[in-house]
């Protein structure tokens, strides 16, 4: 999957590819101060020939709101509601509103999924279906974070980490081995890294299309923008918190 | 009934001193869960002798005739629904000519039979053409289908079809065999993703109880099952013919947890294999409660006593405790059944004061009963007075009769009034299962409060859309008239409450859509919806009929049942239907008379019992060569009418 993040007060946006393998879990937001964790479980595309590269996408996307004991999963085929007895069950066929305690779910027919924490956290889950016979092509789940989500001091993940934003400054631009990329100098969290201006899609007002979103590529999996190696961010379950440092 | 050649061979073989029928078809076309069938059969008097000729066909319950027709040797009679008081007076005439004769139905589970007899000369071909429809009811996670066959005799041409089409798709279809070991596996069926056939076929050979009989195996029910996709929680809407049908019928939610208080007779009638089987029951049903559930039992004869005093969680110490109390019961005494359930709210209602039942809970009463009260307050309006006053808005009773002695229509107008729902339990060998079944249904509620709402201005005439209860495995209905509009869809909002869960769904449906998808089905039952309509407000009508506080109110009730059983053609417990020939010499007429126990049920409510139907009875006035035969002996149900009587006739 591609990230990116927007950086508001430096009035830019920053993106990275992660390839981790089908199955891994990815910690997105960890929030052990609020209660919340943000998940996502990749899925891979068919695989047409053996040494063919096999792309990741979200296949599944888990919000869990430890003080309620609720998670909600959101996958291709359906939407989970859990709190430990009990388990309810959506599909994507109908629009619905869902309350339970504190969590919100809003689920607008074939397309998006809105899920409310406590009214501070929320998360958007699109939905992208595919033709079924494409031969390498599989529904996946694009994740849509605001950035005005209230939380802790203690946020952590992939994405939770960027809720204190942190000093960046782009220097250095110049002509790139590709005519059609520039390249640039980016500093930030005490790391000097090589960085491509490029474009990737936001999917949210045109599901077909999308509209580009003009940022500053990091490259080998954002290592050096984000804490540490991505591997890190792998964790063993659905509901799982980052473990602490 | 035009026969093949070889059916022609097997025509005059069978060909015997008495009757012959040619032909048996009986064709059902479901669409959108609304079922129409039409049962035709051709018979000739082949014996030497004028002599009677019958036609009994067993229908379910909640079917209402629609149209009778009959040709006897080329003279065609056509039916029409009338009012009943029209209906009345031709009996009236009829009677005064001594040409007077019923038709009756049976008293069995969940059929009833509707039955006419021919006097015809030697040689007179009939062919009889029945036409009744009936909304299918989902219980227990499917639709199923019955067809009560017994043609009486060998017939070549026996066939039975079943179209199913269900726009959303049907998810399984089966036919069990029902008809008995005889005919396993002679019933085929195809289906594709949204249509199903089903045909029954037998030929002669097959249709013999044995190699050389001259009697036919067939006699039985031939079932089918079905149940449907559903895309999403949020229901199905189907638009067609200008009006609305809303199914909804959610899975994959958790149950709520129950509060339930067993309130069971004991009084001497219960006495042998009532109690047997009632014990036989709770056993398993005791055993289905959870940890989450609390519950009790009162158990009452002339006196009423507790089990416990307080509810208790199902836990096994408890579930085991209280089936063994249940099996000690030895049944004596009188009924007291106010008492006893008055005893039950106070035990709903004290535990609601203390903070034992969890606000998202479902609290239910479940009285099983066989006989009216006879210790205490006996007086049934009194009891129905009684239990409504102490009653919460939140819990509910159910009510089960065993067998023919008990009221029937009291416990189902006290259950409907308190958003509960009642069952006629048969005194047979299966009655556990018959209790358990109805427990099976009951016992797992998914949602509380639903509603079903649609945007304003964009329908009108619509059937109940509030519920208190949505049961697993169940479905919640609504119908109504979609008004014209600029907008090519509509819109359907729900909402409900679950265990800790706030649902809101919405659905849509083109106006069009399912108009032009049926225009291209060869066997669909066009006009479903507009039918399904008309089956479910007067079926409510009906239920709202019996609960009518003041005359004045029931009276716009039944003008209502009739101005729209008339409109839609459906033989009600209201209306008649009228038979005649085409020039209007020749009448006979198919009524349903007054039932003292008349009870009937909410049409979409998902979960309802057996409407208790009268019997149909039929006169001519004119034909000599058509003579009505005497009735059957009436069951116990429907003993005759004494002489002299004091009837107040449609309120």
């Amino acid at each position: 999957p591609h990230f990116i993040i927007h950086l508001p007060k430096n009035n830019m946006d920053v993106c990275f590819n992660i390839d981790s393998e089908p199955g891994h879990i990815l910690n997105l937001v960890s929030d052990p101060g609020a209660g919340v964790v943000v998940n996502g479980q990749l899925v891979g595309s068919k695989r047409v020939e053996e040494k063919e590269k096999v792309n990741t996408y979200f296949g599944t996307i888990s919000v869990f709101y430890q003080p309620d004991g609720i998670r909600v999963s959101v996958t291709t085929d359906r939407i989970d509601l859990t709190d430990g007895r009990n388990n309810h069950s959506f599909t994507w066929g109908a629009t619905a509103d869902i309350t339970q305690d504190r969590v919100k779910v809003s689920i607008v027919k074939d397309s998006k999924v809105m899920v409310t924490v406590d009214d501070k956290i929320t998360v958007m889950v699109l939905l992208h279906r595919v033709w079924k016979k494409h031969p390498t092509h599989v529904d996946f789940l694009g994740l849509y974070i605001p950035n005005n989500n209230q939380y802790s001091s203690q946020a952590h993940g992939l994405i939770g980490q960027f809720g204190q934003e942190p000093e960046v400054r782009v220097f250095n631009l110049h002509q790139g081995a590709d005519p059609l990329k520039k390249e640039a100098t980016m500093e930030v969290k005490g790391n000097k890294l090589v960085v491509t201006r490029g474009w990737q899609k936001d999917y949210r007002r045109d599901k077909k299309r999308g509209s580009d979103v003009f940022c500053w590529f990091i490259h080998n999996s954002g290592k050096g923008f984000i804490d540490g190696h991505y591997a890190n961010y792998i964790v063993p379950r659905l509901d799982s918190f980052l473990p602490l440092p | 009934a035009i026969l093949t050649s070889e059916e022609q061979e097997d025509f005059e073989a069978i060909r015997g001193d008495d009757i012959t029928v040619k032909s048996y078809k009986v064709e059902s076309r479901i669409t959108s869960r609304f079922c129409h069938t039409t049962v035709k059969s051709s018979v000739v008097n082949s014996g030497p002798n004028a002599q009677s000729i019958g036609f009994n066909v067993q229908i379910p319950k909640r079917a209402f005739i629609t149209n009778f027709t009959m040709n006897v040797n080329g003279i065609m009679f056509v039916g029409s629904v009338k009012e009943k008081t029209v209906a009345r007076n031709l009996y009236a005439q009829a009677r005064a000519r001594g040409k007077a004769a019923g038709l009756v139905r049976a008293n069995s589970q969940d059929m009833e039979t509707f039955k006419t007899e021919v006097h015809v000369p030697p040689g007179s071909k009939i062919e009889f053409e029945l036409h009744y429809q009936e909304m299918m009811q989902r219980k227990l996670g499917f639709y199923e289908h019955s067809l009560y066959l017994q043609p009486g005799r060998l017939v070549p041409q026996f066939q039975v079809d079943v179209y199913i089409y269900e726009p959303n798709g049907i998810a399984s279809v089966e036919t069990p065999n029902t008809l008995g070991e005889h005919f396993s596996g002679m019933a085929k069926l195809t289906s594709s993703k949204d249509k199903a056939h089903v045909v029954f076929k037998p030929s002669l050979q097959q249709q013999r109880k044995c190699e050389n009989c001259t009697t036919s195996a067939i006699d039985g029910i031939f079932t089918v099952r079905y149940d449907v996709l559903r895309d999403s929680n949020a229901g199905e809407l189907h638009v067609s013919d200008g009006h609305f049908v809303h199914f909804f019928a959610p899975a994959n939610l958790s149950p709520l947890p129950k509060n339930i208080v067993f309130v069971i007779d004991v009084s001497g009638s219960m006495w042998g294999v009532k109690m047997k089987q009632t014990v036989e029951a709770m056993q398993t049903i005791l055993d289905d409660l959870t940890l989450d559930d609390y519950f009790s039992i009162v158990d009452f004869n002339h006196n009423v006593r507790c089990w416990s005093e307080e509810l208790v969680p199902g836990s096994t110490i408890q579930v085991a405790e209280a089936k063994k109390y249940i099996q000690n019961i030895k049944p004596n005494g009188g009924t007291n059944i106010n008492e006893a359930l008055m005893r039950a709210v106070q035990m709903l209602v004290k535990a609601s004061n203390q903070g034992m039942i969890d606000p998202r809970s479902v609290s239910m009463i479940m009285l099983v009963s066989d006989g009216d009260p006879t210790v205490g307050e006996i007086k049934l309006s009194a009891i129905q007075k009684n239990v409504k006053k102490v009653m919460r808005e939140e819990f509910s009773l159910f009510s089960l009769g065993i067998g023919f002695d008990v009221d029937y229509d009291f416990l189902e107008r006290i259950a409907m009034e308190n958003r509960g729902v009642a069952q006629r339990i048969y005194t047979s060998h299966d009655a556990s299962d018959q209790i358990r079944r109805f427990y099976s249904q009951v016992s797992s509620p998914l949602l509380r409060k639903i509603t079903v709402q649609f945007p304003e201005d964009s329908v009108s005439d619509v059937t109940q859309n509030h519920f208190d209860k949505y049961f697993s495995g169940s479905e919640l209905v609504v119908a109504g008239k979609v008004l014209p509009s600029e907008s090519t869809t509509l819109n359907s909002f729900t909402t409900a409450f679950a265990d800790r869960l706030d649902l809101s769904l919405q659905t849509e449906a083109d106006y069009l859509e399912l108009d032009a998808a049926l225009a291209q089905q060869q066997h669909a039952f066009t006009g479903f919806a507009r039918q399904m309509w008309a089956y479910i407000t007067v079926n409510q009508l009906l239920a709202e009929r019996s609960l009518a506080p003041t005359a004045g109110k029931k009276r716009k009730i039944t003008q209502r049942i009739l101005t729209l059983a008339v409109e839609h053609q459906f033989v009600t417990p209201l209306t008649a239907l009228l038979v005649e020939s085409e020039e209007a010499k020749e009448r006979l007429l198919a009524d349903s008379p007054r039932d003292p126990k008349q009870g009937c049920c909410a049409g979409g409510s998902g979960m309802v019992g057996p409407r208790q139907r009268t019997p149909v009875q039929m006169v001519h006035s004119i034909p000599l060569w058509v003579q009505m035969t005497t009735p059957a002996p009436p069951s116990h149900a429907e003993r005759p009418l004494p002489d002299h009587i004091t009837i107040v006739e449609n309120d």
